[in-house]
């Protein structure tokens, strides 16, 4: 999960 | 409904006029393009409908196998104007002398291939949107927790897509499933796009940002 940590954030995001 | 209103704006590739036209200066063009399409494209996929209730995991899952098919999903409804062209952008339209110059000829020619099948069958907005959305939700990635959730996802997208031509095209009775036949040719086209991206980037020459990197990689 690490390595795909600009996709979690992005989806993480409420906006 | 929801899906025409979730359909995110085209943005602008703004290729830089300082830099002299390159193989190098193009694929760099649409290597920055590809990573904000896919932030915009990330933030789409939260609008359609069941997709935010898939646990994290698997939303990122489906969107890890289907990204590029998204992304050639989008060029080709944008293209089915013009003729031979690719509108990667409003500002970004490469035509067969463009893609030879960045090395692009064969893949440019897979996906006009995809562009002539939507063309002859007249596409529709609503039906790009829903098709779009079905190839993220059938993305086939290995790793889903919760199959049984992407499948009501599924679902309930082709029965979109099925109320659409059931209303809008009752004369042709088969037009869903031709449209879903297409889906071959954009999983064949985009793994043909992963490929010649990773490569690209084992090459080291072009300036690749963070997202576009991680989603190659998760490709790789």
């Amino acid at each position: 999960k690490e390595k795909h940590k600009i996709l979690h954030r992005l989806l993480q995001n409420s906006t | 409904s929801l899906l025409l209103v979730a359909e995110p704006e085209g943005i602008f590739a703004m290729p830089d006029p300082t830099v002299p036209e390159s193989d190098i200066k193009a694929l760099t063009t649409l290597c920055d393009l590809a990573d904000r399409e896919l932030v915009v494209n990330i933030g789409w996929a939260k609008h359609i409908p069941g997709f935010p209730s898939l646990s994290l995991a698997d939303q990122m899952s489906l969107l890890q196998s289907g990204w590029m098919e998204i992304l050639i999903l989008r060029v080709v409804f944008r293209s089915l104007a013009l003729e031979d062209k690719l509108v990667y952008a409003e500002d970004y339209i490469m035509d067969e002398e463009q893609s030879k110059l960045a090395g692009l000829l064969d893949l440019n020619n897979a996906i006009l291939q995809l562009a002539k099948k939507y063309k002859t069958m007249g596409l529709e907005k609503e039906e790009f949107v829903v098709l779009k959305a079905i190839a993220l939700a059938n993305s086939d990635s290995m790793q889903i927790e919760d199959s049984e959730a992407v499948q009501r996802l599924q679902d309930v997208l082709h029965g979109a897509l099925h109320d659409h031509e059931a209303t809008h095209h009752p004369e042709d009775p088969r037009r869903a499933g031709k449209l879903i036949m297409t889906l071959p040719l954009l999983r064949q086209t985009a793994a043909r796009a992963v490929q010649h991206f990773c490569s690209i980037k084992q090459d080291g020459r072009v300036p690749m940002h963070k997202l576009f990197l991680e989603l190659l990689e998760a490709k790789a």
